[in-house]
């Protein structure tokens, strides 16, 4: 599709698909970390808007994602078809350096939209949620934080640019959080990948704060280079809610003579 | 029940444990339950095996989890309970290797608790730490303070991490339930988690119980 500015308040623009290639490419392969061969998605569409942040750009991008199909029972308990996704990435280029702001994706029912992304789907501009991340303030060693409220500098749910600097912001988050927890990475890529699940978590964590209605703090802990599923079946135990467990007598009240 | 309670200032619970990349939180769970128990009946403080559990308690699933009543059970039938040094957590099931000789404390029995947070508060302070479980909503992020999510965010039908209630009371009007959490001491308030009390904030009072210690 040609370039052209979609009003001149949204400062943001559809590139021709051409630019979208390198941000889409790296969300790929964001997407297929740790997939062995013939077992990763391939992108069947992409659109997207671009829009200037800090020093970069910041891409919104939509694509359509074909999951191979799975007979392989080494790789999947049972058999999957072959089936399409439909995923929503936000992508910071800053120099050429790519970083994975957000990833969304979600079945796409084929039958019912068709592939890819719906044609009248186009996103209006007051429907684009603009999600920004965490400043360092979120690593502030725990004893003097208290008084820093994690809405007062983070412009999550405003249409405030990015802050500059980004991405310099956000690997001196993430190298305080190696260093305080001692964090090393056997190679490049899951370094890449563990920083695109940190600044993820911390918008999890954002979100899980903005909805506090007690005095807690959420931000950076020893667990925010794991994702939600890595977390959940490393650390907790679904067996609590799956079985109903020994049936023990009540209790008497403690006041019972 | 009193305005508040806490028994790690009473030295009736041991110092934060580490369950490790094992979801073994249930072992921890009943392990600080016991431990409270003992000392409160028999006046020593022990720290005692989760390994044994992992181990032993064929009826839990070791890392990939298991139920307090059912570990309650599972100490009756082995006849007690080592101490942690005589067997030492290692974070993954191995053989059990108990021995009734070396087990230190024993349980009569195990009860379930009322699910009214004010009779488990009175419980709490009269008869020791509890064994609970709750919904570990926002757990992975947390890093002190009082936690309350939104009933909807923090389901108590979705409850997936054991816990112990050590002590609670207010922190500026904000009523709170001490919680000893087994993800160590750098996770947290030094290892503990802070959950609003008085609303059934995350499920706290759903599964709430102790061993017996005559």
């Amino acid at each position: 599709a040609p370039a052209k500015l979609r009003d001149a308040g949204a400062q943001a623009w559809e590139p021709p698909s051409s630019a979208l290639l390198g941000p889409a490419r790296f969300a790929l392969e964001m997407y297929n970390r740790g997939r062995a061969a013939g077992t990763r998605a391939v992108l069947a569409a992409v659109r997207g808007r671009v829009r200037r942040a800090g020093r970069g750009s910041l891409y919104s991008l939509e694509a359509t994602l074909e999951e191979p199909p799975c007979n392989d029972p080494m790789v999947c308990q049972l058999p999957v078809s072959k089936k399409t996704l439909l995923c929503s990435f936000e992508i910071l280029d800053e120099l050429g350096k790519h970083m994975l702001l957000r990833r969304d994706c979600g079945p796409v029912d084929t039958k019912v939209t068709g592939a890819g992304i719906p044609k009248d789907a186009g996103i209006a501009h007051s429907d684009f949620t603009q999600s920004s991340v965490l400043i360092p303030s979120l690593s502030q060693p725990y004893p003097d934080d208290k008084n820093e409220t994690l809405t007062s500098v983070l412009p999550l749910l405003s249409k405030d640019p990015l802050p500059q600097d980004f991405s310099v912001k956000m690997a001196s988050v993430f190298k305080n959080f190696l260093i305080t927890y001692n964090r090393t990475y056997a190679t490049r890529e899951e370094a890449q990948w563990r920083l695109s699940v940190f600044i993820s978590n911390m918008m999890r964590a954002q979100k899980i704060q903005a909805l506090d209605q007690g005095t807690a703090r959420y931000g950076v802990t020893k667990f925010s280079d794991l994702t939600e599923e890595e977390f959940r079946t490393i650390y907790l135990n679904p067996f609590l809610r799956e079985a109903p467990g020994k049936k023990m007598h009540l209790a008497k009240p403690v006041d019972d003579p | 029940a009193p305005p508040e309670w806490d028994w790690r200032s009473k030295g009736a619970v041991t110092n934060v444990k580490n369950q490790g990349m094992c979801g073994s939180c249930w072992a921890f769970s009943v392990t600080g339950n016991v431990e409270g128990q003992w000392y409160l009946n028999r006046g020593t403080l022990l720290s005692l095996s989760e390994q044994e559990l992992l181990d032993c308690d064929k009826m839990d699933k070791a890392c990939m989890g298991g139920l307090p009543s059912n570990a309650y059970s599972a100490i009756k039938n082995l006849g007690g309970l080592e101490t942690e040094d005589d067997y030492s957590y290692r974070g993954y099931m191995q053989v059990c290797n108990f021995s009734a000789e070396k087990a230190k404390v024993y349980i009569n029995d195990s009860v379930e608790l009322s699910q009214n947070e004010q009779k488990l508060a009175a419980w709490l302070a009269k008869k020791g730490p509890i064994s609970v479980a709750i919904n570990a909503f926002g757990m992975q992020f947390y890093r002190h303070g009082i936690s309350h999510p939104l009933r909807p965010l923090c389901s108590p039908w979705l409850i997936d991490h054991a816990v112990l209630l050590v002590g609670y009371g207010n922190r500026s009007d904000v009523p709170f339930w001490a919680i000893k959490n087994s993800w160590g001491p750098d996770w947290g308030e030094e290892g503990y988690y802070y959950l609003h009390r008085g609303s059934g904030a995350c499920g706290v009072n759903t599964m709430a119980s102790s061993a017996l210690v005559d």
